[in-house]
């Protein structure tokens, strides 16, 4: 049980970090085309 | 320095006339060693035979499974490649287990105390020995699972020997593999990290791990989360060392061949033994120099410690009285103990995080200073049994906590909609990855922030239901305690 909830909270951190990750880059390629 | 206390013969076991004494008759306790997995570790003298011994005191309410399990392993073991157990006691609230002294520490202490790596032939002559210990656990069907600089123990001869067994499994005919997730992340072979079931080659993932730790001062991955790493280990190729041309390409191709992701691939420790790179070991007298250096090294500091403490408590007898007799107290009581405690403390260099924050899993043994890098276990053994015999019933029951950051996106949404923006409550499905899009919607500078705190934040949770499942586990280890006080010395 404990492997299973720590799974899950490590997954969703995961996600979460690939998100912020991702929004970072984004922003970071619509910058570049707009200088 | 470390030949004084050398006994010239092997003790084999404590005497039966010791073993029915209080250990404080048997022993007298030298200084503390270092702080393990479940308590602390002291140099002791064996007043019978005059030897020196390390002793283990374990608090009773730690995990007694794992003690007793290290202790069984031990107790199955003799080879001069793996630490000697000699006994244990019960004395109050503390089991206390003797165990072999190795006067030099263990492999990482040295690396931190010297505060430089190991060279190649001084890595060669240690994997010698590790693998010889190795061979031998492994014919005795025992994985030790948690391979590391931080559990090989070197004697003042230079010998190593494998230590720290409280995570070790014992195969079984019946279950050739284990799937238990143990060890210390970084140094975690890819298969034990997939719980795809593992046996004896994850030590040799892990010794791969290991000769990378000892030439570059960390293992790879080590700057990076643990949490992370242990992503990126099954599913990125074999780690290398970061400048090949350091490298001898026979410690190369030694490396190469511990660290094959596919286990069946992997090499065992009796082939390894005849590995070119290790069939070129020099003898162990070639770490005498290395070993005095860092015995040297530690006695300094250990009487620098004591000058500052003397120093403490001479300027507290000359200010308060009350506080001089508190002083005075403690440092009759456990003099060097506190001499060694505050070495432990200096020594603390290291920059990697522990896998869980407040988790107590470090190396240890007898000899060894505290790590940095913490040894993780996830399932324990009662839970292996219980999977292979009920374990349906896990299912049925699991309701996986919600990650904190995605009850604060809900309640973000929340507020959104009760201003009158949001109209799409019905589309909210907590712990999805739809909740993720609300970061669109957050500046730079937010998005920075939230990746800063993402680990201690992940830490905390994690900390959390540790704490949890530690308050369930409680009452069957009160039950074992209680029935543990009746039990002898053994």
């Amino acid at each position: 049980l404990f492997m299973k909830e720590l799974e899950h909270i490590v997954k969703s951190y995961e996600a979460y970090r690939q998100a912020l990750l991702s929004e970072v880059e984004a922003r970071k390629q619509r910058q570049q085309w707009y200088a | 320095v470390q030949m004084r206390n050398h006994p010239r013969r092997q003790l084999k076991k404590l005497s039966e006339d010791s073993l029915t004494k209080q250990p404080e008759e048997v022993f007298d306790v030298l200084e503390k060693l270092g702080e393990g997995s479940y308590g602390c570790v002291f140099k002791a003298h064996y007043k019978e035979t005059g030897e020196i011994v390390a002793i283990k005191q374990v608090p009773v309410e730690s995990d007694l499974q794992e003690i007793i399990k290290e202790i069984s392993i031990m107790q199955q073991c003799n080879s001069p490649h793996v630490v000697r157990y000699y006994g244990s006691y019960f004395k109050n609230s503390d089991l206390w287990i003797v165990m072999e002294y190795c006067g030099a520490g263990s492999v990482s202490d040295i690396i931190r105390l010297r505060n430089k790596t190991i060279t190649e032939e001084e890595i060669a002559t240690i994997l010698q020995s590790t693998l010889k210990g190795l061979e031998y656990l492994h014919f005795m069907r025992k994985i030790h699972r948690d391979i590391k600089a931080g559990n090989i123990l070197l004697n003042s001869e230079g010998q190593a020997k494998l230590a720290d067994f409280g995570v070790a499994g014992q195969l079984t005919d019946t279950m050739a593999k284990r799937n238990t997730v143990i060890g210390t992340p970084f140094w975690m072979a890819p298969e034990v990290i997939q719980e795809i079931g593992y046996n004896c080659v994850a030590d040799i993932w892990s010794l791969g791990i290991t000769s990378i730790e000892m030439s570059e001062g960390k293992p790879p991955y080590a700057d990076i989360h643990p949490m992370r790493a242990i992503f990126m280990i099954p599913t990125n190729p074999p780690p290398t060392f970061r400048n090949p041309d350091l490298w001898s390409p026979s410690f190369q191709d030694f490396v190469s061949q511990c660290l094959v992701k596919n286990p069946e691939n992997r090499a065992a420790a009796t082939q390894l033994l005849q590995h070119p790179f290790i069939r070129a070991a020099k003898p162990n007298s070639i770490l005498r120099a290395l070993i005095t250096d860092a015995m040297e090294i530690k006695l300094k500091r250990q009487e620098e410690a004591e000058q500052r403490e003397q120093e403490d408590e001479d300027n507290s007898d000359e200010d308060e009285v009350d506080q001089g007799t508190m002083v005075r107290a403690g440092t009759g009581d456990l003099g060097t103990v506190r001499a060694a405690g505050s070495l432990v403390g200096s020594l603390g260099g290291g920059t990697a995080r522990t896998m869980i924050a407040h988790d107590d899993d470090d190396d240890d043994d007898t000899g060894t200073m505290r790590s940095q890098l913490g040894t993780m276990v996830i399932n324990s053994d009662d839970e292996e049994e219980e999977e292979a015999g009920t374990m349906k019933r896990r299912d049925e029951t699991m309701q996986p906590a919600k990650p904190s950051f995605l009850e604060y996106f809900e309640q973000k949404e929340k507020e959104a909609n009760s201003q009158g923006g949001g109209t799409n409550a019905d589309n909210r499905r907590p712990a999805n990855e739809g909740d993720l899009e609300v970061v669109s919607s957050w500046s730079v500078e937010e998005l920075r922030l939230r990746l800063a705190s993402l680990d201690p934040q992940m830490e905390q949770e994690i900390e959390e239901i540790r704490q949890r499942y530690q308050t369930k586990r409680q009452p069957i280890l009160d039950a074992i305690e209680a029935k543990k006080r009746r039990q002898q010395n053994f």
